[in-house]
């Protein structure tokens, strides 16, 4: 329970797909698991974006964050913030 | 948009090309749609565009036509605020606005309440539209936004319209919006998004991408008025959008200062702060208060008559309100004061709204957000103005006109104002572009914009570009500019480069095999941007070079001079001073060299590329970034 309370929805970038693939949710399920380790559950990865770009939604620690920062392909990790109407 | 179009000249008249307009899909970014309005009639319209790939969320009470041709929500958490309704329809009102400022179709006689009446109509009315609703009433998030964008560039859209923005600018790639639209302008689709209305403060311009058009607000010649008048038959006009018509009976006035709530004095309740006035003191009457209320913020004023404010703000930024209410200046203001509080029974009413005009007009509103730009200060933002002042545009009935929850309205028009109410009249016009030339890139579009834009006077605006950009929209003009400011992808790469990307970041995000060299500090001068901006100090001695490359659109063969305004101190120059194309499609290069130092603030010129038929107009711009 406490390791879920620490978990934020952060995005992650990873640029456009490679060229010969669009990467999908299962792809990105097995991405965080080789690097976050068998403990990343799937339903903490929220949304996968495989339409125009590469990336996706999860929740994640910020020992996570870190990590998946530091994994092949990811451009950018940011917090999941709020825009305004304009 | 009963006054914003015809305002600008793409009268109902204008030449179009209905065949091509038909087939233009806008993408609308925004808190859905409400698709019963009349803006959104279907009759007439044939099916989709066969390239449309979206799809609509169907529901039991929510499906599309001919006209709304797509529409999905976007809630990635999947957590659904109380109050919003799920699925694409609009509960707040603000993206049917949006949707019908682009490609609305004609409704004639429509009015909020009779104000502003006319025939409302988006700037291609012929145009399809696809609804991502991001936005709900607890805020607009970054995996929706990147969702919505996902979808929307995947789902074969044209143009997106983007009326949203982030509190604090972020770096290119930590920002979904610059995210999505590097991802659309890739695919070819251009994005309108609004500058922001964070002004009149330097460095508050949002959504700066290069490639994305950021759009500042302006007025019309149209002002709506509401006046006040007092019991001993003295009047005032004020502003605000008032609907309410109090027939000309005059009810008791109360000045806030007077009539202080427990547990505050008069020096707090003057200024009408929440609770700060006794509620029993204000039933039947009207409140004048020593400062601007927000309209969502007036419930413990229940009962009051309506509300007279009075403060130095800027009043270009009017708001519909829940009860009458009216506006003024401190010096109208004082007037009011003294005879409420010198008066033994003070007694006062305010008026429904009237039109009234500008006398010197467009202006940039005081709300809009201003350059320069926070993160690549030497690329001009915003990069022009559009009408986003007091605009009627199609609304949700259920969403409350002035956004209190206790406002009961239930209207198919509103008239607000913002940047983004700005955007849309850009994104349509950048559609109307398109339907002349379906084939030019997300940067010629934006290019025909910017360099055929009207004018503004640096005397109505003290911040001049960093308030107009490039100018105020002349969509006329746009469809036939001569010479485009073309980029690609590539030319985006290079510009990231130069932003300190490394090789291994811009083929991520590219998806190719484009590389960097430790050569490309100076590339911002260099990316093909149809403005000049230059940071550095007073009296610095500067120095800099900008490549650029124009494509002849206009007439196949043609001459263009270079006509060079440049402000005291600064030489500059361009190399070639002509240039002679042979060709449609041609593209030629040029260098601008701008030379010496400033001794203001900000020193604007400008560059002409003139053939006698068409004048290719780009700011120049060089500032002190301290």
């Amino acid at each position: 329970n406490s390791e879920h309370e620490d978990r934020k929805t952060y995005i992650v970038y990873m640029g456009s797909h490679p060229k010969d693939r669009v990467s999908t949710r299962s792809h990105h399920v097995r991405m965080l698991q080789e690097t976050i380790g068998s403990s990343f559950a799937p339903h903490s990865l929220l949304h996968s974006y495989e339409r125009s770009f590469n990336g996706f939604v999860a929740k994640l620690t910020e020992v996570e964050v870190q990590k998946v920062s530091e994994m092949k392909g990811v451009i950018s990790v940011f917090p999941n913030g709020k825009k305004q109407l304009h | 948009t009963t006054r914003s179009w015809d305002f600008m000249g793409l009268s109902q008249q204008a030449s179009r090309v209905p065949s091509v307009e038909s087939d233009i899909i806008v993408g609308v970014l925004d808190t859905g749609i409400w698709p019963e309005s009349p803006s959104f009639l279907d009759q007439g319209y044939g099916p989709p565009p066969r390239k449309w790939k979206g799809s609509c969320e169907v529901s039991s009470d929510f499906s599309c036509n001919n006209k709304i041709i797509g529409a999905r929500s976007y809630r990635t958490n999947g957590q659904y605020p109380i109050n919003d309704i799920q699925g694409p329809r609009d509960s707040n009102g603000h993206g049917t606005h949006a949707a019908s400022t682009v490609a609305g179709g004609l409704v004639r006689q429509a009015s909020m309440l009779g104000l502003g009446s006319g025939t409302a109509r988006g700037g291609v009315p012929s145009a399809r539209i696809a609804s991502y609703k991001i936005c709900w009433s607890d805020g607009c998030r970054d995996a929706d936004v990147l969702a919505a964008f996902d979808d929307a560039i995947a789902d074969g859209v044209d143009i997106i319209s983007f009326s949203v923005g982030g509190r604090k600018p972020r770096d290119y790639f930590n920002d979904s919006i610059a995210i999505g639209a590097f991802h659309a302008m890739k695919k070819g689709i251009l994005t309108s998004m609004s500058a922001g209305n964070s002004g009149p403060k330097s460095f508050t311009v949002r959504n700066f991408s290069p490639w994305s058009l950021s759009v500042a607000a302006s007025t019309t010649d149209r002002k709506f008025l509401s006046g006040v008048q007092l019991g001993d038959g003295r009047s005032f006009d004020g502003v605000t959008i008032n609907t309410f018509d109090l027939n000309g009976t005059q009810y008791p006035l109360v000045y806030a200062g007077n009539i202080p709530n427990i547990g505050f004095n008069g020096s707090i309740s003057r200024f009408c702060l929440t609770n700060s006035v006794d509620k029993e003191l204000v039933k039947g009457k009207i409140v004048l208060c020593d400062f601007f209320v927000s309209p969502t913020n007036l419930s413990f004023l229940e009962g009051a008559i309506g509300i007279i404010m009075q403060d130095n703000n800027p009043k270009d930024l009017t708001f519909p309100f829940p009860l009458p209410a009216s506006h003024l200046g401190t010096q109208e203001g004082a007037l009011i004061s003294s005879y409420a509080n010198l008066t033994s029974l003070p007694t006062a009413t305010i008026l429904k709204s009237t039109e009234g005009k500008y006398k010197e007009t467009p202006f940039v509103a005081s709300f809009s957000s201003r350059g320069p730009n926070p993160i690549t200060p030497d690329i001009l933002k915003p990069d022009l103005s559009g009408p986003g002042v007091e605009i009627l545009a199609a609304w949700s009935p259920i969403g409350p006109p002035s956004g209190a929850e206790d406002d009961t309205r239930q209207l198919l028009f509103n008239i607000i104002s913002g940047t983004s109410m700005s955007c849309p009249h850009a994104t349509a016009v950048a559609a109307y572009v398109k339907s002349f030339h379906p084939s030019w890139s997300p940067a010629a579009l934006k290019s025909a914009l910017m360099t055929t834009a009207f004018p503004m006077r640096a005397d109505l605006n003290p911040d001049a570009e960093f308030a107009y950009g490039s100018g105020h929209i002349n969509p006329l003009s746009a469809v036939n500019p001569g010479l485009i400011y073309n980029a690609t992808e590539i030319d985006y790469v290079r510009f990231l480069c130069g932003q300190g990307y490394s090789t291994k970041l811009v083929q991520q995000v590219s998806g190719d095999n484009s590389s960097c060299s430790r050569g490309d500090i100076d590339l911002v001068f260099d990316l093909n941007y149809p403005s000049f901006a230059l940071s550095t100090s007073i009296s610095t001695s500067i120095s800099q070079v900008y490549r650029r490359r124009v494509t002849n659109v206009g007439s196949a063969n043609s001459t263009y001079k270079a006509i060079v305004s440049g402000p005291l101190g600064l030489n500059i120059t361009v190399n070639p001073s002509v240039l002679s194309f042979k060709a449609l499609g041609e593209e030629l290069r040029f260098e601008v060299t701008i030379e010496g130092s400033i001794s203001s603030s900000i020193a604007s010129g400008s560059l002409v590329w003139d053939d006698g038929k068409h004048k290719v107009k780009s700011p120049i711009v060089v500032f002190d970034e301290n």
